[in-house]
């Protein structure tokens, strides 16, 4: 997940 | 009609009016708005019936293997109208010329490949929407922990497919069937976007997004 920053705190976030 | 309500506003790429329309210009305009592109369908995503119930993994394994079917399609399906030009977005249509010039000849034949079965299927936007969700949920990353949640939620999309046609086209019970069989040209043009944006991104020169790097790259 530490790769996949931007997707991670894109789903983790609201829309 | 919540796949309907779930659909995004459309995008425009923009093409920077300052810099000359030359190969550098199309790849840097495609490659932004496949970005911004790239955000749009990660929110779509949140709004598909049951994505969100996965875990937060699998959510991620899940948009890593198919977000550029989910791209594809809808450029396919943007460029119904047009018979060999590729409409990224409504001020962005590459005709083949164009398309030559940038080097995307054998990504616009494969996307216009896309296209002519959905014309010939004469493919509407319920379908389309319909098609572009179980396209999501159709994933065969092997990095999925629970497969059978996203397999319930296939079947889910599924099911709404055949009562979609069942109450519209009760005279053509194949048409869900021949809308699914289009899933693997699908995956194949998908296949040939990845490769041509990942040649562009080997030979450099051309800016590309943290987002997309991050997505190209797994």
């Amino acid at each position: 997940q530490e790769k996949h920053k931007i997707l991670h705190k894109l789903l983790q976030n609201g829309n | 009609s919540h796949l309907l309500v779930a659909e995004p506003e459309k995008l425009f790429a923009m093409p920077d009016p300052l810099q000359p329309d030359t190969a550098q210009r199309t790849l840097t305009t495609l490659c932004d708005l496949a970005d911004r592109e790239l955000v749009v369908i990660i929110g779509w995503a949140k709004h598909i019936p049951g994505f969100l119930s996965l875990s937060l993994a699998d959510q991620m394994s899940v948009l890593q293997s198919v977000w550029l079917e989910v791209l594809v399609l809808g450029v396919a399906y943007r460029s119904l109208g047009c018979e060999d030009e590729v409409v990224f977005a409504e001020d962005f249509v590459l005709d083949e010329e164009m398309s030559r010039v940038a080097g995307l000849t054998e990504l616009n034949a494969a996307i216009s490949q896309l296209a002519r079965r959905f014309r010939a299927l004469n493919v509407d936007r319920e379908e389309f929407v319909m098609l572009k969700a179980i396209a999501l949920t159709n994933s065969d990353s092997v990095y999925i922990e629970d497969m059978e949640a996203v397999q319930k939620l296939r079947d889910l999309l599924h099911q709404a497919l055949l009562e979609l046609e069942c109450q519209r086209r009760p005279d053509d019970p194949q048409r869900a069937g021949r809308l699914l069989l289009t899933l693997p040209l699908l995956r194949q043009t998908a296949g040939r976007a990845l490769n041509t944006f990942y040649s562009i991104k080997t030979r450099g020169g051309v800016p590309m997004h943290k987002l997309f790097l991050e997505m190209l790259e797994a």
